[in-house]
């Protein structure tokens, strides 16, 4: 399974279209391999963004010498995945005992 | 289906093993179709709920994304509501004396799959793209309705990418294929997570459909029984005008085809867990979700067209 340890989401929060813009230009920057959980199309609605432990730092870096609003909506993604599978494998083994 | 746990997320085999006891169960009202097969050859099944024959219909369809793993787990609830409310629930059996009700549960096998094995995070289906490394198109912009337009891209390596064709990737074209033959499908929900939205077409367009106004009055009155039961508020409202313009998407295709009582919901939340969102809120979103349906429904079986 592809490990998502370290990774953070940022909820972005852009003020005007200028911000909006320079969000989207971090689409097409293939390096730092973010994944947009929500797009950044308007003003007012918040842009969530996965980001991984390595470009997290430049990202965030980014984020601030633009000025742009942002704060961490999750504080790593993995912790989260881990919880999920535990409550998987639980049910699993209930359902495998009853049967 | 009794003992099945519904608070829980379950893998594609369990889920099939699920469709199989609930058809087993309710052979006079429950049967499965298989529409086609998905990329890697996995069977896209759709079930029937359905009292007599040659009846029009409303389809209902989740997991279109694949990481959007609490649309699926709604579907799963949403096919045991239907088998067990007809013949107890009034309005649901004036509904399925009239009308039938299609439900196709893991509208992306593949991508399901790989969410289980590979990567959790996984959206697209999983078809390979000549002349890239990347796999995946988005089934959500690779519909013929304003496909290749703004909102989508023409870049594999991105989540949004719209495919080499419209209709190229065979999840979409089974469902393509399907309505057109059964012609009288007069309602179509195709169901999302995350933002807490209940859209109408269009999204590749500004213009505005000529039913707007049905279709916004009738999403209100959705979301405020959605919000009725533990509180949850829905915005609503066209996709382009009330989230941002995607081209290509599956709502503004089945529009475009005639069928008028088309809508999508983006389910919960609104950014607290994302696409991570703990099983323990299964239940109350497909509660929740299951009131807001039930009205798109009603609507559709009591203003045939």
């Amino acid at each position: 399974m592809e490990n998502y340890s370290g990774q953070q989401v940022l909820r972005i929060f852009p003020t005007d279209e200028d911000q909006v813009n320079l969000v989207r230009a971090l689409e097409d920057l293939e390096h730092l391999q973010i994944d947009f959980w929500t797009s950044p199309t308007k003003v007012l609605l918040p842009i969530d963004i996965r980001v991984s432990f390595r470009n997290l730092q430049s990202v965030k870096v980014y984020l601030e010498s633009n000025n742009i609003q942002y704060s961490i909506m999750i504080h790593d993604v993995q912790s989260l995945l881990d919880e999920e599978q535990n409550e998987m494998r639980r049910n699993r083994a209930t359902e495998n005992a009853r049967s | 289906t009794d003992s099945f746990n519904y608070a829980t997320y379950h893998t594609f085999d369990e889920i099939n093993a699920f469709i199989d006891n609930l058809v087993n169960e309710n052979p006079n009202l429950v049967s499965k179709i298989q529409i086609g097969s998905s990329y890697e050859g996995r069977p896209l099944n759709v079930l029937k709920f359905s009292t007599g024959p040659n009846r029009p219909a409303f389809w209902i369809d989740t997991g279109i994304h694949s990481r959007e793993w609490v649309t699926q787990a709604s579907g799963i609830w949403f096919a045991k509501k239907i088998a067990t409310d007809y013949g107890k629930d009034a309005s649901l059996t004036n509904t399925l004396n009239n009308i039938d009700i299609l439900l196709e549960i893991v509208t992306n096998p593949d991508g399901y799959v790989y969410t289980h094995k590979s990567d959790r995070m996984w959206r697209k289906t999983r078809s390979p793209n000549s002349g890239s490394l990347c796999v995946g198109t988005d089934p959500n912009r690779n519909w013929d309705a304003g496909f290749g337009g703004p909102g989508s891209s023409s870049n594999p390596c991105t989540e949004t990418y719209r495919g080499r064709a419209a209709h190229s990737e065979p999840e979409v074209k089974a469902i393509v294929d399907f309505v057109k033959s059964h012609g009288n499908i007069k309602g179509f929900v195709s169901i999302h997570s995350y933002s807490q939205m209940l859209l109408f077409p269009y999204g590749y367009t500004t213009a505005r459909t000529p039913d707007h106004n049905e279709l916004n009055t009738v999403s209100r009155n959705a979301v405020n029984a959605l919000a009725s039961l533990y509180g949850t508020s829905y915005t609503y409202g066209s996709i382009i005008a009330t989230i941002y313009q995607a081209s290509g998407g599956t709502i503004d295709w089945t529009y475009n085809q005639g069928i008028k009582y088309s809508y999508s919901f983006e389910l919960r939340d609104t950014g607290r867990y994302g696409f991570a969102l703990p099983a323990n809120q299964i239940i109350p979103t497909a509660e929740e979700t299951w009131l807001a349906l039930t009205k798109l429904i009603e609507h559709t079986r009591d203003n045939l067209y």
